[in-house]
């Protein structure tokens, strides 16, 4: 085989693969996006770091994958970012794990990677790391969609127990005493 | 959740993954996304891989590592590892929703993209900029 670039775009339930030809065909369109984004840095002699992370960004900046823009809401109301990235030849890795305010997570983990001596920063903390380093931060409503905040919605009006609205210090809170109903199906766990 | 997993022209592998993690999540449970090992993984010398799915299940098997393993061990094909790792190691759960997969790349070029739930969407794109893309 020849493949210079793999993506995916998570792994579905039975209710999220099964699509509309429209969705599919905008499906398709992104992950293509991707992958020419990708294609273009390894065409152009740069490193696979570089084309991994020109890949994954659109998918970050789409509001079709739970990531970046599109990630899914807690059970806080708000959205939060993991990401790690690896490079093959010296075993270098990054990651952030629970960040709310960074825009490319992977671009935030391979900061980790290459300027500080640690693999894994979270939370606060890798805010912070990521400020010093020059990336901006963004509120955390920036990634909120309304296909999310919708689902989110109609599983605090199922469930009595959660009663609060979607707020970025609700988590502090915001006690519910058993885990919502809504959540009682497998494919509700999957990425 | 997104992930790529790249060869350039020098030979060397890269693999990345970003996530929002899961739906309603509580507790700052974090998945295997941004675990080394788990979620992503990338040696020169077997493979660069991804994870999607119930991130718990990658964590245990730390499964990205495990293929890399098997072919660093056991002299198994991309292919061969991948699978056995996804369809055989992974645990399977629920009534037909399963748990996730992965995509994997080695430096010759091949690729693998097992998974266990009824779908997973996935791309590769060759040499020659021929793009694919699939769902189920």
């Amino acid at each position: 085989s020849n493949v210079v670039m793999v993506v995916h775009g998570g792994a579905g339930s039975i209710e999220e693969v099964n699509m509309t030809e429209e969705e599919a065909e905008a499906y398709r369109a992104e992950l293509t996006e991707a992958l020419r984004a990708g294609y273009a840095v390894i065409r152009d002699g740069g490193s696979s770091l570089d084309a991994v992370e020109a890949a994954i960004k659109p998918m970050e900046e789409s509001r079709m994958f739970n990531s970046g823009r599109g990630g899914v809401f807690t059970n806080a109301g708000t959205v939060e970012h993991d990401a790690s990235i690896m490079e093959g030849a010296t075993r270098k890795a990054g990651a952030i794990a629970g960040t709310k305010h960074i825009a490319h997570p992977i671009e935030a983990a391979r900061l980790v990677m290459e300027e500080s001596p640690h693999v894994m920063l979270a939370r606060q903390g890798a805010e912070e790391f990521a400020l010093a380093q020059g990336m901006d931060l963004v509120p955390n409503d920036y990634f909120y969609t309304d296909e999310r905040r919708a689902r989110f919605l109609e599983g605090l009006s199922s469930d009595a127990s959660t009663e609060k609205a979607p707020d970025e210090d609700a988590g502090v809170r915001a006690r519910p005493e058993r885990a919502p109903e809504h959540l009682g199906t497998v494919g509700e766990h999957l990425g | 959740t997104v992930g790529a997993a790249a060869v350039d022209q020098s030979g060397t592998l890269a693999a990345g993954t970003s996530t929002g993690g899961t739906f309603n999540k509580r507790w700052g449970r974090i998945g295997d996304s941004p675990i080394t090992g788990a979620g992503s993984y990338a040696e020169n010398e077997t493979a660069a891989v991804s994870s999607t799915g119930w991130g718990e299940y990658f964590i245990r098997g730390v499964v990205p590592h495990d293929i890399a393993s098997m072919m660093r061990y056991g002299d198994a094909s991309l292919t061969e590892a991948a699978r056995t790792v996804i369809n055989e190691k992974l645990p399977q759960i629920g009534d037909g929703q399963g748990t996730g997969g992965v995509i994997a790349l080695d430096v010759e070029g091949n690729v693998a993209t097992p998974f266990t739930t009824p779908g997973m969407f996935r791309g590769w794109i060759t040499e020659e900029g021929e793009v694919a893309v699939r769902f189920y």
